[in-house]
């Protein structure tokens, strides 16, 4: 494992992190996404159909129930947890997550490397992490003081991924059976760019010192 | 199988 891959996978883990910190610690989600965070459980799910039956590293396994255990119990919290699920602002969460959901099936049908069962789910799962932020950047434009601990979650997302296609990079300079990921790096890549305009503003609000905040 | 067991990234 590459030094991409590790940095981008911590990323990913703080971002959980800090989502989770919020969520326990303020027994706040204000700002987050619902709509989000259940297609994040989904595409955890299908792409970790694996995750008993194909064992590659501990180091993974760890890693896939660490990522399958944070994504239910945060919308746990925000469906259950009697305190944390009126800070849910569901009027500001409208995004048809649904569509997103039936398209990329319909694609992962039609584009995949191989028809069987789990290689479309794993599909699947690469298309709707592509999209499944869309929502929660929906929701963060629409909110007019974004708190910290929000902006650092989609931050750490976003850097999480632009790490990925570091990774992707490296690994196909350096291996050799590395060369037919394609569907995974323009899935990749269209990920990361849905961030470019929310890591503009987050730079710009940290550089300035001020408060975060998305132009409607 | 090449295409399924290249899935080791999370």
């Amino acid at each position: 494992m590459n030094i991409f891959r590790f940095a981008g996978d911590m990323m990913h883990l703080l971002s959980v992190v800090v989502l989770l910190l919020k969520i326990h610690k303020m027994k706040s989600c204000a700002g987050i996404s619902l709509k989000t965070q259940e297609l994040y459980a989904l595409v955890f799910i299908c792409r970790y159909l694996d995750i008993f039956t194909g064992f590659i590293s501990l180091y993974n396994t760890i890693m896939k129930i660490v990522f399958l255990a944070s994504a239910f119990s945060i919308l746990w919290y925000m469906r259950s947890h009697k305190v944390v699920r009126q800070t849910y602002d569901k009027d500001q969460d409208t995004f048809r997550h649904y569509f997103l959901i039936l398209a990329c099936m319909v694609l992962a049908l039609l584009v995949h490397h191989k028809f069987t069962f789990r290689e479309v789910m794993w599909t699947f799962s690469i298309y709707l992490e592509a999209v499944a932020i869309l929502p929660q950047l929906v929701m963060l434009q629409r909110t007019r003081n974004i708190d910290n601990l929000t902006g650092n979650y989609v931050f750490f997302l976003g850097t999480y991924r632009g790490l990925y296609m570091l990774n992707w990079v490296y690994r196909y300079l350096t291996e050799v059976h590395y060369h037919h990921r394609w569907l995974t790096w323009i899935s990749g890549f269209i990920q990361t760019a849905l961030y470019a305009d929310f890591f503009y503003y987050y730079v710009k609000s940290w550089r300035n010192n001020e408060k975060l905040q998305l132009p409607a | 199988d090449e295409i399924e067991d290249s899935h080791d990234e999370l």
